[in-house]
């Protein structure tokens, strides 16, 4: 048999509604609720990037074990920033945004940068303001769990963090066992 | 991190990723999930890959173009997977990373150092995701 269409990604457990979206997506049962004369990414005939974008956007929505999405992984200052990436096989071209800050479909504006500029990454604020010019929402991407973690993370007295060569030292040993070692 | 593979029927091939990024970053960082070749990359004439781990290490070594361009030069999904992460291995012995890499005709194979690393896929008439366990190198 056909091992198309085929879905593979990072991660299982609660990456599986990726995994599972993404397929859907591919064998034309997408189980979106949007209009799709009103979405300008229809699934009604799907493609390898439609599915990537499907996958992508039901881990954001899904919160992906907190790592995808908002409300996960605050930076120093609490914040919670997003990155993503579209890459299309056929053409090579690619739409990625990264340090996106307050807009929560990270896959989507990455597929606007796919789709409608020459650009391949466009990063931070002006990303947001790009975003948001395309119709998506500024919202708040800090969650009760992202603003708890940062609050402890301040609270202890050293920081595991990525800096270098400064004090408190992120390669103490002591300070890299009071936190888990993040990672992407 | 998701880092993302699909192939569909007519075998396009695309990649994605999406995240978060790494806890108690500094304000700014970018991780390699935006980094074309590093979270992510796709060829439909050969394959695509997806990788995660410690991207500030990765997006040095672009591991899944790496991936990629080693199948493009005959290798086997499982040996390219492979070959790229012990790149990083070999300059970063405590680098945590995962790849999944699948070729154009659907064979798909992990590798990993650091950690154990698990990928889920699913295809043809499949009902549900299944998932494969990786150890580390």
């Amino acid at each position: 048999p056909s091992p198309f269409p085929l879905v593979v990604n990072t991660w299982a457990g609660p990456f599986t509604v990726a995994t599972d979206a993404a397929f859907l997506a591919l064998a034309g049962n997408s189980s979106s609720s949007s209009d799709p004369s009103s979405d300008p990414f229809s699934l009604s005939a799907a493609t390898a990037i439609d599915a990537v974008h499907a996958g992508c956007t039901a881990c954001e929505a899904a919160r992906c074990d907190g790592t995808v999405g908002p409300g996960g992984s605050p930076d120093e200052a609490c914040e919670t920033t997003l990155d993503a990436l579209l890459i299309d096989g056929r053409t090579l071209n690619v739409g990625a945004v990264a340090g996106l800050r307050r807009v929560a479909a990270a896959a989507t504006v990455a597929r606007h940068v796919l789709e409608l500029t020459g650009h391949s990454l466009l990063v931070g604020d002006q990303a947001t303001a790009y975003a948001v010019r395309h119709g998506l929402a500024e919202e708040n991407l800090s969650s009760a769990e992202s603003r708890a973690a940062c609050d402890a993370w301040r609270a202890r007295g050293c920081l595991p963090n990525f800096r270098a060569g400064v004090v408190p030292d992120p390669d103490d040993p002591e300070c890299a066992a009071a936190a888990p070692r993040a990672h992407d | 991190t998701l880092s993302l593979i699909a192939i569909d029927a007519r075998g396009n091939i695309a990649a994605g990723t999406t995240t978060n990024g790494a806890a108690h970053k500094i304000p700014g960082r970018a991780g390699d999930a935006a980094i074309p070749g590093s979270g992510a990359y796709a060829d439909s004439d050969v394959g695509a890959c997806g990788a995660t781990g410690d991207g500030d290490i990765m997006m040095r070594f672009l591991p899944c173009y790496q991936a990629v361009e080693s199948m493009r030069r005959g290798m086997a999904p499982r040996d390219a997977a492979r070959d790229a992460v012990a790149r990083m291995a070999a300059r970063y012995p405590g680098v945590r990373a995962g790849l999944v890499v699948v070729s154009r005709d659907g064979v798909h194979a992990g590798a990993a150092c650091g950690w154990e690393f698990q990928y889920a896929w699913r295809g043809g008439g499949m009902e549900r995701a299944e998932v494969v366990v990786v150890e580390a190198l």
